[in-house]
């Protein structure tokens, strides 16, 4: 694993975040799940807790999006960059964008599997960067996983608990 | 590298730029762009656990295409 130098890390274990809009590949109850699942893969392992909110600022905010979209890193259009987001700091810090001319899915295979992306997404989210192991969820290239049987690889488990130590509640 | 078109030469070097920081500027823009481009083909294909040439080739180029996270693998 790897984290982003300069210690980006959230100096608290309660977030929030906000699903600012949504893709039309699925469903919004298929989103919304999607997201849960996600963020808690990282709290199954960590303090770390995740609380929805529903207008205001959240601390991870989450936007589906095309092209150049007002930060800097515009997206490509279909393949290539799926998605990125922002190590923990003020602002846009957090933040999680999906670039919406790819075609997300649920459970199929026909699409990019949105949990997945997320999953990955929000590892930065928490200051995790990218991982040279092709078996770690932080691998900067889309693998797809069964995601009914899908457990965090143990080398983002380490990365986390490097920076936020383990679930005190396992 | 003549399996190799220039569509995918400027793919690559778009690819090193937003994720390997290709400098973009630079007193002699010629040479200090094909010096970058080489340093950061190294970088990346250390990065990826491919064979270390510095140069672009079949098995780079289809690592570049798989689709993948936006977030820079080598913070500029």
């Amino acid at each position: 694993y790897s984290v982003f130098p300069g210690n980006y890390k959230w100096k608290k274990h309660d977030l929030t975040y906000r699903i600012e809009n949504y893709t039309p590949d699925m469903s919004v109850a298929e989103v919304d799940d999607s997201i849960q699942r996600a963020l808690q893969v990282w709290a199954d392992v960590s303090p770390l807790r995740f609380t929805r909110i529903y207008s205001g600022v959240a601390d991870i905010m989450i936007s589906f999006a095309v092209g150049d979209h007002g930060d800097g890193y515009p997206f490509d259009g279909p393949n290539g960059f799926l998605a990125h987001a922002f190590p923990p700091f003020d602002g846009i810090g957090g933040d999680a964008h999906f670039d919406d001319d790819e075609t997300f899915a649920f459970k199929s295979y026909n699409g990019y599997n949105l949990f997945l992306v997320a999953a990955h997404e929000f590892g930065h989210s928490l200051g995790l960067e990218h991982s040279q192991d092709p078996g770690a969820l932080m691998y900067p290239n889309y693998v797809h996983r069964d995601v009914d049987t899908f457990s965090l690889p143990q080398d983002d488990v380490n990365g986390i608990q490097f920076l936020y130590g383990p679930n005190p509640d396992v | 590298l003549p399996s190799i078109d220039k569509e995918e030469i400027t793919m690559a070097e778009d690819y090193l730029n937003k994720l390997y920081a290709l400098p973009k500027k630079a007193s002699n823009e010629k040479l200090q762009r094909s010096s970058s481009m080489s340093m950061r083909l190294k970088e990346m294909q250390e990065f990826f656990g491919l064979k270390i040439t510095g140069t672009l080739n079949e098995e780079t180029l289809n690592v570049m295409k798989k689709p993948r996270c936006g977030v820079p693998d080598v913070a500029a």
